[in-house]
């Protein structure tokens, strides 16, 4: 299993449609402050399933839909898909290419989708159980958390290893 | 479940230790479970000391070495178990040139199993990826995703193109 | 004591709007004062806005726009009531290379009255220094000053002299 | 008044007297990681009066004494002078050059020195009561805590304001 793509539409400063395509080994991404890097980084912890708004730099889950800016209105929706390569079957699921999406509207209402089939969130989470990644996983780092697990309580680092387990 | 935990607290530990000494040029760290807790709900300490000084708490380490410690041990767990995509959102910027240099090289044994997407500012670790895109804002408050390339990558320029607007 | 206290906030507010200007070269921000409540009690707010942008919570700001701003506000203070000197510990860390540029241009205003100590890793902020200590540890866990001249400064050098002991 | 010069001996990583003098301008420090530059911050903050171990990185005051490496013993005591230009009488005393100097013992036994005499911490807090910098100001930006008084709560941030005012 590889990752393929990742494409946003709405999602935070991405109010039109982006797409990243992934290949094996280091990709970087570079570019100027406050300019949209590490909103990519909250675009894969969303569609891995994260309720947290906080989680997110938000106070509500409504603010990771584009808000506008002094020349254009805001969106309706955010939507993030993320395309894996599952020619290995790594995913539980009986298709060559895993992509699966997630919307928000303003009115609230939330979809999922697993290659274009609408689903539930708890499909996304059981697709991903087992795996060493999902939304508050450790192969995630955020910017300025690098020494989070330095000082977690012992007890909190525990955690981080029962999900290797 | 006892024993999955123990064989990956042992795995982890190995790793750690071979880990760390890579990442400091020598030294030694380890992983200590809480005496005297049943192994299903003990806490997990870390000891660790750079090479030639002595053994001190995590918090009187430097801003760099902490960073060290946490990648030597966010490593060690990804060895144990193998996570197929691994973000790190500015991690080397508390890092001097020699460590940075240690970190990238670090990830070359971690490229068969993971792909790796690094969000960085630093020159030394744009040029360890394999491939570069860059997130700019030409128009104010909308991120694009621009092509780059690292011979030509030119900071000022990009920040000129974000600024520019 | 209201006086002064109020005589203080008018003052750091309006250096606060200028330099935040100055830092992000448009853009908007402001302190405000907690409503309805006596001013001695009375908590401060920062709303900011980087240019062309809109108005935000300072949470969904990226990691160098909140450096940026908490420069502005720190100068800003400064600006008021003028300290004989400022120790910076690596706050241009998050820092792309114009943002470097602005927050050390910014200082020159500030040298009249304030000594500025800054400690870095980054090449553009210790070409802005008057004069440049290096500290590393020829014998390992000792620390030692050593004579460094920006044209001659090597990083690798200083760190070969650090790590080879 | 000006910051002329910082002497160190036994106080964390410095077992050897180290002297920094300082000039007008913008002062650089620079170094690999772990070599002793936050040490220097602490250094500061320990003679400006600063009471809490925490705040210094240690979990006793006594972790500021050097602690030895793998080849050199303890000291027994850590000590640190800062000497200002008071020309302008800046300081309520009447010499043209105060020199403060804190040592600690092993045994415990701390002791302030201004000018060579003996006094106490008392003493030391009053006379830079009013001047802006003390061991909790404002003009201290310690590593990775640049963010502090952006997140600080309204209430916290009225703090620097009334020590401004
Ligand atoms: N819902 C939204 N709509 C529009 N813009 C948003 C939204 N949420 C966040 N933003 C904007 O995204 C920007 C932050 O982007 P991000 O944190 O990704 O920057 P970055 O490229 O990581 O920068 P740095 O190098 O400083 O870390 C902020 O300026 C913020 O206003
Ligand atoms: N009492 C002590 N005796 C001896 N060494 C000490 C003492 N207290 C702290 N140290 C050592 O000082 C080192 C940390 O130094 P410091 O934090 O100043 O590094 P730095 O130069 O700021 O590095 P970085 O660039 O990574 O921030 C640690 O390795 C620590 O072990
Ligand atoms: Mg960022
Ligand atoms: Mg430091």
């Amino acid at each position: 299993m590889h990752l393929k793509k990742l494409e946003l539409v709405g999602f935070k400063s991405f109010a039109d449609r982006t797409s990243l395509d992934f290949k094996p080994g280091i990709t970087g991404i570079v570019g100027p402050n406050g300019c949209g890097k590490s909103n990519v980084v909250d675009a894969f912890k969303w569609i891995l399933g994260s309720q947290s708004a906080k989680g997110l730099r938000g106070t509500e889950m409504m603010d990771v839909i584009f808000g506008g800016t002094q020349n254009r209105k805001p969106l309706g929706y955010a939507e993030v898909t993320v395309v894996f390569d599952n020619t290995d079957r790594y995913f539980d699921i009986d298709f060559s290419e895993v992509a699966i999406t997630r919307r928000l509207f303003r009115s609230g209402e939330s979809e999922y989708l697993i290659n274009k089939n609408r689903c539930r969130l708890k499909d996304i989470k059981n697709l991903f159980l087992d795996t060493g990644f999902g939304a508050t996983s450790y192969s995630i780092l955020e910017q300025g958390k690098i020494d989070v697990l330095l000082q977690a309580t012992n007890s909190d680092r525990r955690v981080v290893f029962e999900e290797a387990a | 479940c006892r024993e999955l935990f123990q064989e990956t607290f042992d795995s982890v530990q190995l790793n750690f230790k071979d880990l760390f000494r890579k990442c400091f040029g020598g030294g030694r760290a380890e992983l200590v479970l809480e005496e005297g807790v049943d192994i299903l709900e003990a806490g997990i300490d870390i000891v660790a000391r750079p090479p030639g000084k002595k053994l001190r708490t995590l918090a009187l380490m430097s801003g760099g070495e902490k960073t060290m410690t946490t990648i030597a041990l966010l490593l060690a767990i990804f060895k144990s178990k193998p996570s197929p995509f691994c973000i790190l959102d500015e991690v080397d910027a508390p890092l001097d040139d020699t460590n940075v240099r240690r970190f990238t090289v670090l990830l070359d044994d971690f490229l068969e199993n993971t792909q790796f997407i690094i969000i960085t500012h630093n020159k030394v670790t744009m040029g360890q990826a394999d491939t570069l895109y860059g997130i700019t804002m030409e128009e104010r408050g909308v991120s694009k995703r621009v092509a780059v390339s690292l011979e030509s990558y030119d900071p000022d320029e990009m920040e000129a193109l974000a600024t520019s607007t």
